[in-house]
């Protein structure tokens, strides 16, 4: 208390750095509280209904120096000297509400009574006051300010609406304006948090490269886990998207369509011996495409490892001994209208 | 379907209404295999759990389902992990019937595009549901033939929304023949050589079609999603949990 005795000390005032995002562009930089609209500190001025009221209201352009007369309300300055708050001048709350509170009257909201202009002293007085100098950017860090000057939210910038008078808001959109992130060599722009996510959304693929290290043991999932060589198509599940048993019987892109199973992380050929109907039913049905039309046993191909523990498969002696099974085409009855043959077709006349 | 024509009982022996409850029919859906079915994942909202729902097979009339009609369970709904609401993506879902269905003339699966396979632009193809006409709700199964539209032109058309290529367009400039509110989830289907048909769309989002349509339709690219579908049916059907 430096001028006159006091009861009891209030909290005495203190100056404290501005940290209120909104308000990072003031002339000064120093605010105390309680503020003029009754908030405590500046966490509750952030989460405040103000705060979200004026940066809204200055989109509309009603009043130029709106955003700076909040500010002043919100972190009012902090004198480092006397320790006393700043208030913003009359006449600086008498324009901006005279400008502005009709059009918050258009959406049903009111001016926020907190404000009332009559505790602020004339420009001029003995109480110094605040007014915008020259340069104050009617446009708070978290505007983006159109090329013609207007200042609207930073989330409406590249947001893929029109939102400035002038359209710059979504001019030069690139993925960084998006907090989105660049696919290399390519203008796809991704989220972050689909990088590495097991689905490719770049084109190559390259969000999903590099993903993960594996031992020399181990086998990269879909979304990137290492699971043991050892688990791969043994028919329980081990990578969290179950990856490591998809694709476990395929028929080989040759000319044969030979059956190739992946069995501990490497293919094989599966030998004839012991081969039976049930056995191609199934195959069929596991890789999705109907019932096997014919099934023939081929002399193994050069490079191809023949199947040793496959369960249901022989045993093969020697490279020479066992013939593969090759399946030249499941049939797939899929795709037909016998219903529509039902009725006598209509003759064009 | 808008601009459409009723069908011949038959003519879609892979067309199914996806039922729920009280509502009757919500969304149409696909037959793909004696035990599976497709659907669009955003006819699951806020209804996710299986037993909320029946899927009805041979149908023609939604009113008098008939001899040759089936009706299943639903095991299990697997929704695309990456289906994204507010903009639609990834829309799309595997349904697994409690029990295989019988194929018979009226019920029978349709093919899955083979990996890449898509229809080229300006190629015709049909759209069928039991959705809005824009004057009212059918109760015969409709179809309409639609027109493959490019992604870079279907864009033009939304301006303010992103067309991924998750996504396949069809229908005309002006709207004429359209899927509709509650044709969500039917096919897109383009017929092959030697009369195959095959499963390339299912009904997914447009501009609004009650009052003046514009633009084309906007489908599921099921060529994108096929591996996940075979995927999805192989974890289900042959690993043990």
């Amino acid at each position: 208390c430096f001028h006159n005795s006091c009861s009891g000390c209030s909290a005495a005032s203190r100056c404290e750095p501005i940290s209120l995002e909104l308000c990072m562009n003031l002339p000064y930089n120093l605010t105390s509280f309680p503020n003029y609209l009754g908030h405590l500190s500046q966490r509750e001025s952030s989460v405040s209904w103000e705060a979200s009221l004026f940066p809204a209201l200055v989109q509309t352009g009603c009043y130029q120096y709106l955003m700076f007369y909040a500010c002043t309300l919100l972190v009012p300055k902090c004198d480092p000297v006397s320790l006393q708050k700043v208030p913003p001048c009359r006449s600086l709350c008498r324009n901006a509400k005279e400008k502005c509170e009709s059009v918050l009257g258009i959406v049903g909201l009111t001016w926020p009574e907190d404000s009332d202009c009559s505790q602020f002293p004339e420009e001029g007085g003995n109480t110094s006051c605040l007014l915008p100098e020259d340069g104050v950017d009617e446009c708070s860090p978290s505007h983006f300010k159109c090329r013609s000057g207007r200042c609207v939210l930073a989330s409406k910038r590249c947001d893929g609406h029109l939102d400035c008078d002038d359209h710059s808001d979504e001019d030069n959109c690139g993925c960084s304006e998006r907090a989105l992130w660049e696919c290399p060599g390519s203008k796809v722009c991704i989220k972050a948090s689909m990088i590495c996510d097991g689905f490719p959304d770049c084109p190559l693929l390259v969000d999903e490269t590099n993903c993960s290290v594996c031992r020399d043991n181990e086998l990269s999932c879909n979304n990137h886990q290492c699971v043991h060589r050892t688990l791969w198509c043994d028919g329980k599940k081990h990578c969290s998207d179950s990856s490591d048993e998809w694709n476990c019987v395929s028929l080989s892109d040759g000319s044969g369509s030979v059956l190739t199973v992946f069995r501990t992380a490497a293919e094989y050929q599966v030998c004839a011996d012991e081969w039976n109907p049930e056995l191609s039913k199934l195959t069929c049905n596991q890789l999705g495409l109907g019932v096997p039309s014919s099934v023939s046993m081929v002399a193994d191909h050069p490079g191809f490892f023949l199947a040793t523990d496959a369960p249901n498969v022989c045993l093969s002696l020697s490279l020479s001994v066992c013939l593969s099974v090759c399946l030249p085409v499941c049939l797939s009855e899929c795709g037909q209208r016998p219903a529509v043959g039902l009725y006598p077709h209509r003759k064009k006349r | 379907i808008l601009g459409g024509r009723v069908s011949r009982l038959g003519s879609w022996p892979w067309q199914c209404s996806l039922q729920s409850g009280q509502s009757g029919h919500v969304c149409g859906c696909v037959l793909i295999d004696r035990r599976w079915a497709l659907t669009v994942a955003h006819c699951f909202e806020g209804r996710e759990s299986a037993e909320l729902w029946k899927v009805v097979l041979g149908l023609n009339n939604l009113d008098h389902p008939g001899v040759h009609s089936q009706s299943r369970g639903v095991r299990s709904i697997i929704v695309h992990p990456r289906y994204n609401r507010a903009v639609v993506d990834y829309d799309i879902s595997v349904v697994q019937l409690d029990s295989e269905v019988e194929e018979t003339a009226f019920v029978r699966p349709v093919c899955l595009p083979r990996p890449s396979q898509l229809p080229s632009p300006d190629s015709y193809c049909y759209i069928t549901g039991w959705g809005h006409m824009g004057n009212r709700m059918p109760f015969k199964l409709q179809e309409g033939e639609v027109r493959i539209i490019s992604l870079s032109q279907c864009q033009s058309y939304f301006d303010m929304k992103t067309i991924t290529p998750r996504m396949l367009c069809a229908g005309y400039d002006a709207g004429t023949v359209d899927s509709c509110m509650g044709d969500s989830g039917g096919p897109l289907v383009c017929e092959e050589d030697g009369g195959r048909w095959t499963l390339f769309g299912l009904t997914s989002w447009g501009s609004v079609c009650f009052s003046k349509v514009l633009g084309p339709g906007v489908y599921s690219n099921v060529t994108h999603f096929t591996p996940w579908i075979q995927q999805q049916i192989y974890i289900h059907t042959y690993l043990n949990d």
